[in-house]
């Protein structure tokens, strides 16, 4: 694991933390509860909680999917390469690239289409960076930069784990046996493109 | 800085097998460049360069970096010493078939190297530094 340069992180004043989608993308309730089960993968290891709200401009992170260039020096570029960026602490900022073919129920890795990309595996490791998580050279561990298409890698695993809790600690209820230091729900397709 | 979208966001359309997109990732046409290593000259390597920009292997400061060429010189063979170790390649210093393989997959375009630092296998980057500073605390 690693973290940005000076190691941000949320304050201790700011454990429970709200996020809120962007009103323009219209999300449906089966969208928002995929990315509410990726927080739920982090608060479940740490002393913070994640609380969806409506409102906003106000809410700590920010979730919003856009097109090319979208007004942050990080234009998206269409289908595949870069799938989504998230900005470190407190920026809160969560962008994902609209012109993926998101998939957000069903089984990813049986997907006919090779560029299909799962959304909450693409969740987990943004959250991660709000939360001030940098990259892992760990291939199995969430905070790894690449994902293939057609793959499903949502579950934390010891490194995700221990870096996290490095900055905020450990949930009291959190059982360490329980993670995996590889991934078990980690499956992919023949592996393109 | 804080950010606000100021910008038309779209709906994003989720999968419908029957609508699909299939459009290659632009980052497929570095799959021709395999093969090449220093000395070479040759079409793409420029992209690649600037693909290695982006995720903080080649430095922004570079009085290069905003004129690339098509040439395997010393600091592209730098960048995939670099990403070859972050990525538990081997590291050839050439743009061998799974480094290949590994660039062109879809990723996060978060950098792997911030303000020219990494915790990531390579350790610290020893360069001018990448001034891309992707995270914004203040």
């Amino acid at each position: 694991y690693s973290f940005f340069p000076g190691k941000p992180r949320w304050p201790d004043s700011k454990r429970d933390l709200t996020y809120a989608f962007s009103p323009g993308n219209q999300l449906t309730d089966d969208v928002k509860s995929v990315f509410a089960r990726a927080f739920e993968r982090w608060s479940t290891v740490t002393t913070l909680t994640f609380t969806v709200t409506d409102s906003f401009y106000t809410a700590d992170m920010k979730i919003g999917f856009f097109s090319g260039d979208h007004g942050d020096g990080e234009p998206f570029d269409g289908v595949l390469g870069t799938l989504a960026h998230a900005f470190s602490p407190p920026n809160g900022q969560f962008h994902l690239d609209g012109a993926e073919n998101w998939v957000i129920s069903g089984d990813v890795t049986k997907s006919s289409v090779t560029s299909a990309v799962d959304l909450e595996s693409v969740a987990v490791h943004e959250i991660g960076h709000l939360l001030g998580l940098g990259h892992s050279s760990v291939e199995d561990a969430i905070m790894y930069p690449s994902i293939s298409s057609r793959t499903r890698k949502v579950e934390l695993v010891q490194d995700d784990v221990t870096g996290i809790q490095e900055l905020y600690g450990a949930n009291p209820s959190y059982n360490a046996s329980s993670t995996p230091s590889a991934s078990h729900e980690r499956e992919t397709s023949d592996g393109g493109p | 800085h804080f950010f606000e979208p100021n910008v038309p966001t779209p709906i994003p359309s989720w999968l419908n097998e029957t609508q699909i997109n299939e459009t290659l990732s632009e980052w497929d046409a570095f799959r021709n460049l395999s093969g090449c290593h220093a000395g070479d000259r040759v079409d793409g390597l420029s992209k690649l360069k600037k693909y290695f920009q982006y995720f903080g292997y080649i430095s922004n400061s570079s009085s290069s970096s905003f004129n690339f060429t098509d040439d395997f010189d010393d600091a592209l063979k730098s960048a995939l010493e670099t990403y070859q170790k972050n990525f538990n390649l081997d590291v050839t210093g050439e743009l061998d078939e799974r480094t290949v393989q590994q660039i062109v997959r879809p990723r996060c375009g978060v950098p792997d190297i911030v303000n020219g630092s990494t915790t990531m296998n390579s350790g610290k980057y020893n360069s001018s530094s990448s001034t891309r500073f992707h995270s914004v605390s203040h």
